[in-house]
């Protein structure tokens, strides 16, 4: 782990007078080879390693007791602060109100979005959720045997109808039903397909979604800040959950996204059933970056 | 890098950065540009374009020597059995690999061996109808051993020249999952000595530096015999898949660039380079 290799280096020190900028620089590699290896994007680690020598040196660190604990407990704050505040209120102040739910293939949204009714229902929201990926082979199915499972019910449309059409008709189910949140699944697509970005625009110009979360791997690598910048560029994202963290994945993509776009972690994604998201800790994701 | 301008310190740092951020990780990088300097000095390089030269022979090099796009079907019935993390592509790449295996003339069948997600027997089965491939399944919730067991009496039975058996994405960390997959694997293993003649790892191509963890622990409980990397239609690089073919010597077998059935590509390593530097 991070404090274990950065007390290694700091123990074979104890003794000199002060530690000097070479020794902190070796304690800088540190970090950033474990930022690394944490899948934090390289440039968010260039940022983040330089604000952690301006604080090293500003506190007089160098001149401290037990440097590299103090090392690691800048190291650590400073991620805490740019991971920030949990974001686990969405903001659902419309009835119906719309959660859309985007990302690249394979996220994890279908099954998060399950996840989410089950929590909304929990709080005594009544949710409707939407099958919009009409791409997918047996997407609508996934979404029918997960509501069925839960007990909430999926609006569907026949094979063929457009997405756009499915989310629009959803909402007009929603309204027409009382319903509280509409939770609408769409299909996986690449950043960078402008048709299927566009499909999304649509939709979101259709039903006016009061969340639009980011369904994110949490074993994504260098590529996340560029994806969440292409989401968040087209798209009123609000907020991210970061799935499969009940894997060894470090998770660094949330601390580069969080830093390149602003983006708040709303929740986790911690297992395959319905019952596995929870709410963001920003300080046990700095700990598991942190390795 | 890739210039008639000579090479300098700079050069080597911007390699050095573009493959960190190609996903192939610090130590792999670090090896690797030493190894490409080394060829660069032996070579009596001078340019940019020799620094990238050097450096795409040494992955080049690397990929070839473990045997990376070669793909062998092995005599009948061949079991191709596919495993890996939630949601990279295992069904998908299946279902083309039927494809492409099919346009060459063989027969096979596909097997539904992950009874556990929502609906993962109906995707496939809508597979299995496009390509005109029978899909053996049982019930959900079924014993995926069974299914895998059931699918290799079939294509003794019928004579089938391959069978693709699809399993539930799982992580590595969760042992039981994992000791389901090496019963799996010694199911097959039973039935046909010398079987499964193919575990493929589907890895997706954003994937991070767990990769690497994934490609160790599948290796140690259903022995990894290639890699298909997929959604490289993307804007990643794929990079890991470098560092594990290099640490753990499993070469890299199949592209998967695209949603379609027909997005199915032998891996090819000077692609594969061009697009690291793209
Ligand atoms: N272990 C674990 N698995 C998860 C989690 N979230 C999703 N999964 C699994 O990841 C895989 C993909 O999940 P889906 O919900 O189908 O992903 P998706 O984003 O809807 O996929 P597309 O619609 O194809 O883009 C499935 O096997 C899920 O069971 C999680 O938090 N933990
Ligand atoms: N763009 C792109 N998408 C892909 C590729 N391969 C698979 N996908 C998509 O990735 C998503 C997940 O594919 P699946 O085949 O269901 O993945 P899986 O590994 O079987 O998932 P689980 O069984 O849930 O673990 C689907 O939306 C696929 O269409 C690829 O090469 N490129
Ligand atoms: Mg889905
Ligand atoms: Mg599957």
């Amino acid at each position: 782990s991070l404090s274990t290799r950065l007390q290694g280096i700091t123990s074979r020190l104890r003794g000199s007078a002060r530690i000097t900028e070479a020794d902190l620089d070796v304690a800088l590699r540190e970090i950033r080879l474990a930022l690394l290896e944490a899948d934090v994007n390289f440039r968010v680690v260039k940022d983040f390693v330089a604000r952690i020598r301006e604080r090293a040196v500003g506190t007089d660190l160098l001149t401290g007791l037990n440097p590299g604990q103090q090392i690691v407990k800048i190291v650590h704050e400073e991620l805490v602060e740019v991971l920030g505040g949990s974001r686990h209120h969405l903001e659902l102040d419309a009835k119906p109100a719309v959660l859309m739910m985007v990302g690249l293939q394979g996220s994890g949204k279908t099954t998060t979005a399950a996840k989410l009714a089950v929590r909304l229902r929990k709080e005594g929201k009544r949710p409707l959720l939407v099958a919009a990926d009409v791409y997918r082979p047996a997407a609508v199915d996934q979404l029918v045997q997960l509501g069925d499972q839960i007990g909430v019910e999926v609006h569907t449309r026949p094979v063929g109808t457009p997405a756009l059409e499915v989310a629009r008709s959803g909402l007009e189910v929603a309204r027409q039903r009382g319903v509280d949140v509409m939770i609408l699944d769409t299909a996986g697509r690449l950043h960078v397909d402008d048709a299927m970005m566009d499909e999304l625009v649509r939709i979101v110009g259709s039903v006016t979604p009061k969340e639009t979360l980011l369904v994110v791997d949490a074993m994504t690598g260098q590529e996340s800040v560029k994806v969440a910048e292409a989401f968040h560029a087209r798209l009123p994202v609000t907020g991210l959950v970061l799935t499969k963290m009940d894997g060894d994945a470090r998770g660094g993509a949330a601390l580069s996204i969080r830093a390149a776009t602003g983006l708040p972690v709303s929740f986790l994604g911690t297992g395959e059933r319905t019952d596995g998201l929870e709410p963001f800790h920003p300080d046990r994701l700095a700990q598991r970056i942190l390795g | 890098l890739g210039t008639g301008e000579p090479a300098t310190e700079a050069t080597w740092d911007d390699v050095e950065e573009a493959l960190i951020a190609a996903d192939v990780g610090a130590t792999t990088t670090l090896e690797l540009v030493d190894a490409a300097r080394e060829r660069f000095r032996a070579s009596g390089g001078r340019s940019g374009e020799d620094a990238r030269r050097a450096l795409a022979t040494e992955i080049r090099d690397r990929l070839a020597a473990v045997g990376s796009g070669a793909f062998e079907l092995g005599g009948a019935p061949s079991v191709i059995l596919f495993v890996g993390v939630n949601g990279t592509g295992k069904t998908t790449s299946i279902a083309k690999l039927a494809a492409r295996l099919k346009g060459e003339g063989h027969s096979l069948a596909l097997a539904a061996a992950d009874t556990f997600r929502a609906a993962a027997v109906e995707q496939l089965r809508i597979w299995g109808e496009q390509l005109g491939a029978p899909v053996i399944a049982q019930r959900p919730g079924a014993d995926p051993g069974a299914v895998a067991f059931d699918a290799v009496v079939a294509a003794e039975s019928r004579g089938l020249d391959a069978v693709l058996v699809d399993t539930a994405g799982r992580l590595q960390n969760k042992q039981q999952l994992m000791d389901e997959l090496a019963k799996i694997r010694r199911v097959i293993e039973r039935r046909l000595p010398g079987q499964p003649r193919h575990v493929l790892l589907v890895l997706d191509a954003t994937t991070g530096q767990n990769g690497l963890l994934q490609a160790e622990a599948f290796s140690r409980e259903a022995g990894v015999t290639g890699i298909v990397l997929t959604k490289l239609d993307g804007t990643a690089k794929g990079g890991v898949a470098l560092a594990v073919a290099d640490r753990l010597g499993v070469p890299i077998v199949f592209a998967g660039v695209g949603e379609e059935i027909e997005a199915l590509a032998p891996f090819d390593p000077e692609a594969f380079v061009e697009w690291l530097f793209a």
